[in-house]
């Protein structure tokens, strides 16, 4: 149930 | 060269038992200001951030910053062969390729160590802002894992919606559905037994529920959770170890097609 976002779509590489 | 001598070594080992099942292998790294870790799920849904402050430490000592590689499942099985109430030190040689983990028992009448070889781990490290979250609910810790632990006979997902009434954990599956509301209660003997909500615009997410029950294998660790939400952001379900430092698990929500 609902598409699973991913954590590396709200925060960015270092 | 690195030398950290953790009196309350049992952290050490509740910090493992809780990341090892979500995290293969990751760098912990070593600084002037503690003992951290960031690291993301193979499948870069969730994010583990813990940090252990110098302070927590007896003994700190760490003469240039160093990034150690370390399977987390051996280590735990390392950190298993510790006593409940053993002084753990964490031993590593500039330039070298092992950790040493030395446990002591309180009354100094046994003493172990164990090597592990160190791996070279290629991680990403994301940069997470400060943000001012739509609603921050504080409950008991182990409240959050049994309701948790409940809806994950019902559904596979869990609803978690903060309102002025409350926060609303809820779940739907092939058998049915659950709802269960906690509202905020502060008349308590105990502060760790409060439920605290600070709530600027209401808000729900919906997240896996099989990621936020192995973040609750971070429970041992604190008597109570912070749950911080805002809409369109992973949730932070963050775990305080005293005045030493946290655990903090961050979620990407699920959204409707």
């Amino acid at each position: 149930r609902g598409v699973q976002l991913s954590i590396t779509e709200f925060y960015k590489s270092t | 060269m690195l030398e950290l001598r953790l009196v309350q070594g049992s952290l050490l080992k509740k910090l493992l038992e809780a990341i090892k099942d979500l995290v293969t292998d990751a760098n912990f790294d070593c600084s002037a200001t503690g003992f951290s870790l960031q690291a993301m799920d193979s499948s870069h849904v969730a994010l583990v951030s813990l940090l252990l402050r110098s302070e927590a430490f007896e003994h700190y000592r760490c003469d240039r910053n160093i990034s150690m590689g370390l399977n987390l499942s051996n280590m735990a099985k390392v950190l298993r062969c510790s006593g409940p109430d053993d002084i753990i030190t964490l031993k590593a040689d500039d330039g070298g390729d092992s950790l040493t983990f030395m446990f002591e028992s309180p009354n100094q009448d046994k003493i172990a160590d164990f090597e592990m070889k160190l791996m070279d781990i290629d991680s990403e490290h994301l940069g997470i802002p400060d943000t001012e979250y739509q609603a921050i609910v504080r409950m008991p810790s182990a409240e959050f894992a049994r309701i948790c632990k409940d809806l994950s006979g019902i559904g596979d997902t869990i609803a978690i919606s903060v309102t002025k009434e409350g926060v609303k954990f809820s779940t739907r599956g092939d058998i049915g559905s659950a709802n269960i509301v906690c509202r905020q209660n502060t008349s308590v003997d105990k502060p760790e037994d409060a439920t605290i909500i600070e709530m600027e615009e209401p808000v729900t997410l919906t997240f896996a529920l099989r990621y936020i029950n192995s973040f609750t294998k971070a429970t041992p660790l604190s008597n109570q959770v912070t749950l911080s939400l805002s809409s369109d952001l992973p949730v932070v379900v963050e775990y305080k170890i005293a005045e030493m430092g946290y655990i903090r698990f961050y979620l990407a929500p699920k959204i409707d097609e």
